[in-house]
């Protein structure tokens, strides 16, 4: 950890970068055809998959396990698709059109509109071609994706004053790398708060479509999937 | 938190949580 502590100059940064989670593939079942809603399947299922792990990722960033419990599922329901997304984004930035949701389930646009996702698509080009920009690096990622759950805007919380701090920590984490990463750049901490809006957009549009989706009953969805959809009404 | 039952126990599982 001292290490990488001297590596990124700060010791929260250091952190988030060791629990970040293993790549997970996405497993397309091999025995059958490819249809628009077998690809949805695989999708559902990747994200159900991805959510356990992101469950257990929220608990090792500092100061989270300390929250009461209803206020870890408040910041987890409202902001589980920022986190999410900023993943896929991360991942999808060295391509060029293609969204990366994981290294077996890369999608291009055509793909996307035939399983009715184009918008969806064309919002999440939008994000990575800010981060893009922005050459974001992986230590922003893992501290951005702290910063979206820690800022959810749940509705649910009962002591503000604690996410309040833990905000104030990542906050000063992100400042405190950039003064020591990005000195060329004194605005960069704040270009990359100022994509949060635009992440929040992203995910609530992906939870609409999943909604959709889930309505419509094309695709089989796993129960913490469901759950999670179902909280973010 | 009935309705949530399965992100209640899943935070609920032993990790080692990381204090301030």
């Amino acid at each position: 950890c001292c290490q990488v502590s001297k590596k990124t100059g700060n010791q929260i940064v250091s952190h988030l970068l060791l629990v970040e989670p293993d790549k997970i593939f996405a497993m397309a079942d091999p025995t059958t055809s490819d249809t628009d809603d077998k690809v949805l399947t695989t999708l559902c299922d990747l994200a159900d998959r991805e959510l356990v792990v992101l469950i257990s990722w929220a608990k090792h960033i500092p100061g989270f396990s300390t929250l009461s419990l209803g206020d870890q599922m408040g910041l987890l329901q409202s902001a589980w698709m920022e986190v999410l997304i900023l993943g896929v984004v991360f991942r999808s930035l060295p391509y060029d059109e293609g969204l990366v949701y994981a290294d077996d389930l890369i999608m291009e646009r055509e793909q996307c509109r035939t399983v009715g996702l184009l918008d969806l698509y064309c919002t999440l080009l939008q994000l990575i071609a800010k981060y893009r920009k922005l050459q974001l690096d992986k230590e922003e990622f893992v501290t951005l994706k702290a910063m979206a759950l820690a800022n959810s805007d749940s509705m649910n919380i009962e002591n503000i004053e604690a996410i309040q701090n833990l905000q104030d920590i990542l906050h000063e984490a992100l400042q405190e790398y950039e003064k020591n990463r990005h000195l060329e750049d004194p605005h960069r901490g704040g270009k990359l708060l100022m994509t949060l809006p635009l992440l929040r957009q992203t995910a609530n549009k992906a939870v609409q479509c999943f909604r959709r989706i889930m309505a419509e009953g094309r695709v089989t969805m796993h129960k913490l999937f469901l759950e999670m959809l179902e909280a973010k009404v | 938190k009935e309705k949530h039952k399965i992100l209640h126990r899943l935070l609920q599982d032993s990790t080692s949580p990381v204090d301030l």
